[in-house]
This record gives structure tokens, sequence and C-alpha cells, in this order.
């Protein structure tokens, strides 16, 4: 049953960007990305958490060529709909580890959480699949991030 | 190019449970699910959006069976790291589109987003990957949603 790790990657070319404290009532996240989409952005990631007192953050990724026009796109529909506020970063990466089968295999993100952990790297977002964990952080952590998740999950090996 | 959705599912045994204000500092997630993953629980979505002032929350979904374990581990948790406090929630289900493609067709989620809306359901949680685009949702409103949904991407004509 051992969950097997088959690949490690990461993506340099993420922009994050965040809506604060958007109203949590149907319709706000489909006029979000209604709006991205009708300018032809390319969502990567959307991440909406857990709602607090009828509010809620939608967070997305987008590549950096993208960066402008989606911020521009978050800002018209977070005041709209007042939101809080707009934020976005486009010094990330996204490091994923992908995988079978890591429903039943708990450990495997708490491991890779571990690693990036240890490597005192700040996970800023996180977001799974059956068959990955991916982890948006500082871009200049990637690479490190990328050696060490190998090592751990002994895909430097197959390298040798 | 035309994305194809080619399947949707909906998961009615879920628990979601939040931690919230959690200090943003590397180990907290992996504290925390480390904790789980002791316990055996299997933990599906892991959802983690943009930090706000060194804080974030942390959600994720595990089963109903696993509700009562994984409460008392987010709770002890929490304690242990000063989150603000933790919530859970067993009555909902996870919704979800399946296909292809989905990076390269900004649409596709916007679209599943509106079908949620014209029902006037509210959505509680978003998690993506390329081939998969899930929604947490009161279980009350699975069933309607998949009958939609599947109506909205075509997949009813292929049942007659
Ligand atoms: C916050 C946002 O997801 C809202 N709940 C909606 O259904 O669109
Ligand atoms: C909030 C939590 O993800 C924290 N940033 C960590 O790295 O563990």
């Amino acid at each position: 049953k051992a969950m097997v790790v088959s690949g490690v990657a990461c993506d340099h070319n993420v922009t994050k960007i965040a809506l604060f404290d958007v109203p949590d009532k149907p319709g706000i996240a489909y006029q979000l990305f209604d709006a991205l989409a009708k300018e032809n952005i390319n969502v990567d990631m959307i991440i909406q958490s857990h709602e607090q007192e009828n509010r809620n953050d939608i967070s997305f990724t987008v590549t950096r060529d993208d960066k402008d026009t989606a911020v521009a796109i978050a800002n018209k529909v977070a005041d709209a709909i007042g939101a809080r506020g707009v934020a976005y970063d486009d010094t990330v990466a996204k490091v994923s580890i992908v995988g079978a089968g890591m429903k039943t295999n708990p450990g495997v993100a708490a491991k890779m959480f571990e690693v990036l952990y240890r490597l005192n790297i700040n996970i800023q977002m996180i977001s799974t699949s059956e068959i990955k964990v991916s982890c948006v952080i500082d871009e200049q952590d990637g690479n490190r991030a990328v050696v060490a998740l190998h090592e751990a999950f002994g895909l430097d090996k197959l390298e040798q």
C-alpha cells in the first residue's frame, strides 16, 4: 500500500492573487472566474478555504504574463462585490509531488510539509488532488525544495 | 481545444475541518498533518489560501467516520500552535467535475460555478487540479448539483 511518489515538479511561472473577505453567497466565485475566462486568462490553481462569518477568501494562480490583466480583473470584481481587498505576488513558485493513491497514504503530504519545514521554507498556499500535492512557496526556495523532495522520496537514486 | 468534461462525481462521505489564524511560519502544516497521519487519518482535500498579516487558515476534509478523531487532533494542534479556533461540519458533500486539459480552458471552472449559482447553491470550499474542479457544498444540494452539472456539460445525453 506504500504510496509511490513518482515525481517532483516546480513551476516558476506563477503569480498568486487573492481576494479577501468576499461575501459568502452564491454567484461570487462565478463572477470572478467568468470575468477571468472572458479575458482568456488561464487559471491554474483555484483555492477557497473554509468560510468565516459570511465571508471567505478566494485565491488563484496565473502565469506571469497574465499578472497585470488578472490583477486588474481581480480589483474590478473586488470593488463590484465589496471584498475587503486584493493581494498578489509574482515572486512565487509552485512545487508539487506527484504519485498514485495519495488519499490512502496520509503520511505523504505530511512528509512533503516536513521536508519544506526542515529547509525553513514557508508554505504560502496548499492544494491537493488524489495524485498531487502542490505548495506555493517563495520562488527563491524552488530549486532546493525540488532537490530535497527528490531525496526524501527516494527519487534521486533513479538518476545515478 | 475544447475542454472535455468527462464526468461528474459527488462524494457524500465528507467532513470539513478548519483551523483559523494559524501562525504563518514553517512547520505548522507539518505539525498538523503529521499528527493526523500518526492516527492513520486519510485526508482528502488540503486547502490553504493566501496568508494575511502573518496568519493563515488551513482546512481539510476527511471521511465521516474519522470526524471525531480528526477534530480532536485539530483542536489539540490548534491549542499547541496558538490558532484562533477550529470549525467543522459533516453535513457537506464534495461535488467534482473531471476532465482533460482544464488548465487551458479557463471557462470550465467558471461554468461549474455558474451552474451552482443558478441553483442558488453556496460554494463552501474550492480546490482544483489539471483534471478536476471540486467544490464543497451542503450535502442536501449534492444530488441536484450532479444532475445540473451533467446537463450543463452535455453528459446527460450519453445516458439516453
Ligand atoms: C465565496 C464564494 O465561493 C461563494 N460562496 C460562492 O458560492 O460563489
Ligand atoms: C500556514 C502554514 O502552511 C505555514 N506557512 C507552514 O509553512 O507550515
